[in-house]
């Protein structure tokens, strides 16, 4: 019987970045925020999550147009990596809000 | 109320944090709320320690048991106030400093600079929160950080922000009335706050996201606390 393994017979989704514009943005990214990643497979992961991280801000920038979005610190980092290490309020049952503790009196602020 | 108003000009809110690849932020919005608390009523500024909340505290939510606070695995600005009421206060940050990891508990009650006597949430009102703002000095709230990843500067109104999944807490420090916003047409009024992402982050560690629509949560979570300094 032929050899049964399946093989892959489509090119990885993300294209090649090494030597496009992407990259070069890459290594200003990590002059500019001290970056450095252990090893190659590191960098080539990295550089895939800052190219998908570009086109997120360019997102962004579509939805929110008053504000600026591009490239930050956060930009080798996946949203989820991001929301895990640099967030941090835990989701909670929030009901009718605030979850602990009495409720301000209501401030008259007519006049 | 004032037109503008930021608590930075009065001179009650310390330099901005950087919280490091940590789950600290509650830890950070508390500590921002009870330097400003202690600021409006003693007119001295002093830097807290969030490195105390993220070791020693570990209240959990009375209605929700799995909403404990975690140091860096997140939790809840309320919950702290919580704690530090039982704890007996906070410390300053010289005396208890921040390292970006959870530790053993090192407090010391003896080194306490400042009580949390009580707090209190604030209606889900916007003028609420601006005349809380006004009175009571910088809030701890609540907010989807999703477009913050991205954000460099400029007023924040992003078409579409859910309200619902707040995963950031930030510290309201004033607010404008004249953020330029294209979309709305017209100059919308906009939140300043302090996030805890280091001077680098957006403007000059700063975000400005505009009011009037409760955008990304803003007004969901917002809290107030009373502090007493410690004799």
């Amino acid at each position: 019987l032929e050899d049964l393994t399946i093989r892959q017979v489509t090119e990885d989704r993300l294209p090649n970045l090494l030597g496009t514009h992407t990259e070069r943005k890459f290594r200003v990214f990590m002059s500019d925020y001290g970056k450095s990643y252990s090893t190659r497979e590191e960098y080539i992961h990295r550089l895939g999550i800052f190219a998908k991280n570009v086109l997120k801000a360019a997102e962004h920038q579509m939805m929110d147009p008053t504000a600026v979005h591009g490239v930050t610190q956060f930009s080798d980092l996946t949203e989820e990596e991001f929301k895990r290490m640099y967030t941090g309020v835990v989701d909670v049952d929030r009901g009718h809000g605030g979850v602990v503790g009495a409720e301000a009196p209501q401030l008259d602020i007519k006049g | 109320l004032p037109k503008d108003f930021d608590w930075r000009e009065k001179g009650a809110v310390t330099e901005v944090k950087d919280q490091g690849a940590c789950g600290s932020c509650w830890a950070f919005s508390t500590t921002g709320a009870v330097e400003g608390a202690n600021f409006v009523s003693t007119g001295k500024l002093v830097s807290l320690s969030e490195q105390q909340l993220v070791d020693c505290d570990k209240a959990c939510d009375p209605k929700d048991k799995k909403a404990c606070d975690n140091g860096c695995g997140g939790g809840l600005m309320t919950n702290a106030y919580e704690y530090l009421e039982k704890a007996g206060g906070l410390e300053e940050e010289k005396s208890y400093p921040y390292t970006g990891k959870r530790g053993h508990c090192k407090f010391d009650p003896k080194k306490v600079a400042v009580k949390v006597l009580n707090f209190t949430n604030i209606p889900l009102d916007e003028d609420q929160i601006t005349a809380r703002l006004v009175q009571h000095g910088p809030l701890s709230v609540g907010i989807n950080a999703v477009f913050m990843q991205t954000y460099i500067g400029g007023v924040s109104c992003p078409l579409i922000c859910s309200k619902k999944r707040l995963n950031h807490g930030v510290l309201l420090v004033g607010y404008g009335s004249k953020g330029f916003s294209i979309l709305r047409l017209s100059n919308k009024p906009y939140w300043i706050i302090k996030n805890s992402w280091g001077k680098k982050w957006g403007d000059n560690g700063y975000y400005k996201l505009c009011r009037g629509h409760d955008m990304c949560g803003i007004n969901s979570m917002a809290s107030a606390v009373l502090t007493q300094v410690s004799s």
